[in-house]
């Protein structure tokens, strides 16, 4: 696993999360679901609550977007770039915007979206892309089945390395 | 010998244009070059850039825009670069 430099991580270990644009590709419910699934991959590993909140500025901002959106990270239309983070931190830190472009499904018909999410959100809590091609924050897109899903060692380690375990 | 396929200059053009892409945005450093690297820019440049993204993605080293390099720019991905910013 890698960290960013600096190794910026939250210094609060409740969130707050809000999902400010859905996409037509996919129902919000569904969106809903896949977001808070992802989330709670990742919070089984380390002591971080996730708490949605409807309106104001949150932690994690999430949104789908298309080409240009304000932060000079522009999309790039079908398949290319997926989505894309932002680590932690004020402002701009932990937002976590998803190509509104592709095409998102709950399943394998297209992008899968907690698949996106889960690898997204690794880096709104602090973590670069891994080498290993096993880990959750390999930079390249692979389908993870939702459902029962466990996050892969490499990614467990990079996580705890910043917040600790989870004490059950 | 076999003459190589007549589509081969533009693939191998595409592909060039498709990694200098690529490269640009995963494997770039903000904030400037060191000044070693300031010398070697174009060409050796983007090789050293091809060397880093075969390390990373555990292929083999060679600087060249092989078939397993060009497989791996091809693929659907994060946008966050692989190179620290």
């Amino acid at each position: 696993y890698r960290l960013f430099p600096g190794e910026p991580k939250w210094k609060k270990n409740t969130l707050t999360y809000r999902i400010s644009k859905y996409t037509p590709s996919m129902a919000a419910a569904d969106v809903d679901k896949a977001v808070e699934m992802a989330l709670q991959a990742w919070g089984s590993a380390v002591p971080l609550t996730f708490v949605r909140v409807t309106s104001g500025e949150a932690d994690i901002m999430i949104s789908f977007e298309s080409g240009d959106h304000g932060d000079s990270y522009p999309f790039d239309g079908p398949r290319g770039t997926l989505a894309h983070a932002f680590a932690p931190g004020e402002g701009l830190g932990g937002d976590t915007h998803f190509d509104n472009a592709e095409k998102w499904t709950m399943g394998t018909n297209g992008f899968n979206l907690f698949t996106v999410a889960a690898h997204e959100f690794g880096h709104a809590l602090g973590l670069a892309h891994s080498t290993d091609p096993s880990a959750l924050m390999y930079p390249t897109y692979k389908y993870q089945h939702p459902y029962g899903f466990h996050l892969p060692k490499d990614d467990v380690k990079g996580i705890q390395a910043l917040y600790g375990p989870r004490k059950t | 010998a076999p003459s190589p396929p007549a589509a081969t200059p533009r693939t191998s053009r595409n592909n060039y244009h498709l990694a200098q892409a690529y490269l640009d945005k995963y494997y770039t450093r903000k904030g400037g070059h060191q000044l070693g690297e300031m010398a070697a820019r174009g060409a050796s440049s983007l090789v050293k850039k091809i060397k880093e993204l075969q390390a990373f993605f555990g292929l083999r080293v060679t600087g060249k825009l092989d078939r397993s390099t060009m497989d791996v720019i091809k693929r659907p991905r994060c946008g966050v670069p692989d190179v620290a910013n």
